[in-house]
């Protein structure tokens, strides 16, 4: 079975959808079968990878979640496209609801196909984000080197434990990446150390760099390993990419 | 009476609470009476100044808003505090109903003892943000100099459209501010020239400047202008300001 990994965190740009769209795409370059999800209703994930979004979100929709997955530019790289109008969900569902369910049974029929599913969240402790959550094998949070870091966690470490709870155990906490991380800044000295004191070995010691290559490969529809390959925006996220592989 | 600023940007991490912050202290050091109103659940504003968020928050409490506005280090600058299980609103509230009624009539009891109110909103466009849309006089739109700046606009400006028609116009489009700007940057040569084109004179000719001094003013809960008076961020608060008090 699949690993699905939920990429969260209320704070808003903190890198969730720089991380995905270039994981992903990671891991299908290094040859697992991937597919990428697209929760927010911003849909960038979607436009990242030069697709469009639909109208309505397959998740709620009747029809089989095959018929909506698109091929990428990127071999063995699938997407499920984003909705504008996605946020409906967000007031009408709450997670133990009837809509969660049906995303998770429409998740089910295609986990098998993909050796790894990521799913990109909104910048919200809603109930999208918690259904994602409910559906997903493992968490992955993105943590910016900024003071407001720190802020927030609490109330999203509570919503990830309780539905660990609500899962009996399926979701796991798999692990915190610092993003826009930059050594000569006491800022970014300060938040590793204590992230890395709060959360110990969940904390992968791969860290990504501020690079501007990062933020124009979205304007090409490109990932970053298409754009500039050799930037080290790549290289961050293919370290990433061994370490998560490597977690098994 | 006075002008009630909306800060608001689906697209998270893009300067919404350090635009908040630092204008409303900017009008406050020039003389006017200002009250920050934190509105995210993050409460972010409220730690940058180095206060503490409150239990419930209080423009859902029936006590009177006067009691639980505090005083902050700057002269004529004053906080009411968010609370961090204000989330709780966003899934209560709709635009129409009492929720939101009761929060407009706690705004009425204080408006007219201040010059300004700004609202720092969290990163949707959810009840939250449409409660605080509808209670306010101007919206003001941080807007990042990077790709996905464009994205999500026209959902929010549906939104804006729609408060402005449910008002009767009370509420206006008070200005969008370009945040994180790097001219040597051709991204952010593109978003200048997009955002101008799009939206002409509503665009300030002020824009703010990647600066570390803006981001670690919050780590000591002071604004900008206590932290770092001489820098390229609070020259940049200072010019908003200016522009902000000339378009009365
Ligand atoms: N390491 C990086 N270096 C430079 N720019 C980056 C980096 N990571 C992300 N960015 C840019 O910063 C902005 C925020 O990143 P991104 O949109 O991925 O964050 P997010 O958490 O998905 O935001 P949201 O909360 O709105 O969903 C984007 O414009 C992105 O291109
Ligand atoms: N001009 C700037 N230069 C450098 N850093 C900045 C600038 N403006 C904001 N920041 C930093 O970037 C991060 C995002 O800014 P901020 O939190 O104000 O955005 P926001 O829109 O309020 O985010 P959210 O969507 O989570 O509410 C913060 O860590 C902040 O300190
Ligand atoms: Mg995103
Ligand atoms: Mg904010």
């Amino acid at each position: 079975v699949g690993r699905i990994l939920c990429v969260v965190n209320q704070k808003g740009g903190v890198g969730k959808t720089t991380t995905a769209v270039n994981l992903s795409a990671a891991l299908a370059l290094s040859g697992q079968r991937a597919l990428l999800l697209d929760m927010d209703p911003q849909c960038n994930a979607t436009t990242s990878l030069g697709c469009e979004p639909t109208v309505g979100h397959a998740l709620i929709s009747n029809s089989n979640l095959n018929e909506n997955i698109v091929d990428t530019d990127i071999e063995h790289l699938s997407l499920l496209p984003g909705s504008r109008t996605f946020h409906d969900v967000d007031k009408m569902a709450s997670p133990g609801d009837e809509e969660s369910q049906q995303i998770r049974t429409h998740l089910d029929e295609v986990i098998d196909e993909y050796d790894f599913v990521l799913i990109d969240c909104p910048p919200s402790v809603g109930a999208l984000t918690q259904t994602a959550l409910t559906a997903s094998t493992e968490v992955l949070m993105p943590i910016q080197c900024e003071y407001f870091a720190m802020e927030g966690l609490t109330q999203l470490i509570q919503t990830i434990k309780k539905v660990i709870v609500a899962t009996d155990g399926r979701l796991t906490f798999g692990g915190i990446l610092l993003t826009m991380y930059d050594p000569t800044l006491e800022l970014t000295r300060e938040v590793d150390e204590e992230v890395r004191d709060f959360f110990g070995d969940i904390v992968f010691d791969s860290v990504v760099p501020r690079d501007v290559s990062l933020s124009e490969a979205p304007s090409h529809g490109q990932s970053v390993f298409q754009y500039a390959p050799r930037s080290r925006g790549a290289y961050a996220y293919t370290q990433l990419c061994m370490e998560v592989l490597q977690r098994d």
